[in-house]
């Protein structure tokens, strides 16, 4: 499981 | 933060103002597929689960929430409010063919596998294929409102411009999200046929009018 990559977007 | 994402936030804005004032405006929601809006609903529900844990920015807590809010109003208008308007024989489209295949996907293809990132994924998945109700009603009626293919031009371009903001984000950030950018490409493929005959027809000033 690779780190997700991160979430700021809508 | 780049300009096409930005663009593409306002775009995305504007899509669910002029639905909610077409709606608003003509009392009606004739020519809209209520079945898309559920989907869209569904949507932000699965995506915007971190809303209250992980805080970004208030730009990004702000649009959640208007995100959110604006789809259940369209839903509630959609099926309640204006529902004698609600063109249900048109809008047949059957979303466990859409739900069922993308909620599996998320199951199999996502970053990692926990509940938050699964229906994140599935939210991802989803979103791409949303729109279809919407155009199988178009093309069973063979035209749509005015209005309403600007709506449908909104919606259509801010996945295209977050597209590009993924490519300046590959290239100024190192940032790159193979999922995303994987369904807002066969997001934004499902509106090509769509955008051709908005460019050659309503900005002409002519009617949209699909080969049914």
């Amino acid at each position: 499981d690779d780190a997700a990559p991160e979430k700021d977007e809508l | 933060m780049n300009i096409f994402r930005l663009i593409g936030d306002m775009s995305h804005l504007l899509a669910i103002v002029l639905l909610l004032l077409k709606m608003w405006k003509t009392r009606s929601c004739a020519g809209i597929s209520g079945k898309s809006q559920i989907l869209f609903a569904l949507v932000f529900a699965t995506r915007y689960l971190d809303l209250f844990t992980a805080f970004i920015s208030a730009y990004n807590s702000t649009m959640k929430l208007f995100f959110i809010s604006t789809s259940l109003v369209t839903v509630y208008l959609m099926y309640f409010k204006f529902r004698a308007t609600y063109d249900a024989n048109h809008d047949t489209f059957r979303l466990e063919f859409l739900v069922v295949p993308v909620g599996g996907l998320a199951f199999l293809v996502n970053h990692n596998f926990s509940p938050l990132e699964i229906l994140w994924t599935f939210s991802i998945y989803l979103e791409s294929v949303a729109i279809l109700p919407q155009l199988f009603m178009m093309s069973k009626t063979g035209e749509a409102e005015t209005i309403t293919s600007h709506y449908l031009f909104a919606l259509g371009s801010y996945r295209a411009l977050y597209i590009l903001n993924w490519v300046f984000r590959y290239y100024f950030e190192g940032f790159f999200d193979l999922i995303a950018v994987v369904a807002g490409c066969v997001q934004t493929i499902l509106y090509c046929d769509f955008f051709y005959l908005y460019i050659t027809k309503v900005l002409k000033g002519k009617k949209l009018s699909l080969p049914a």
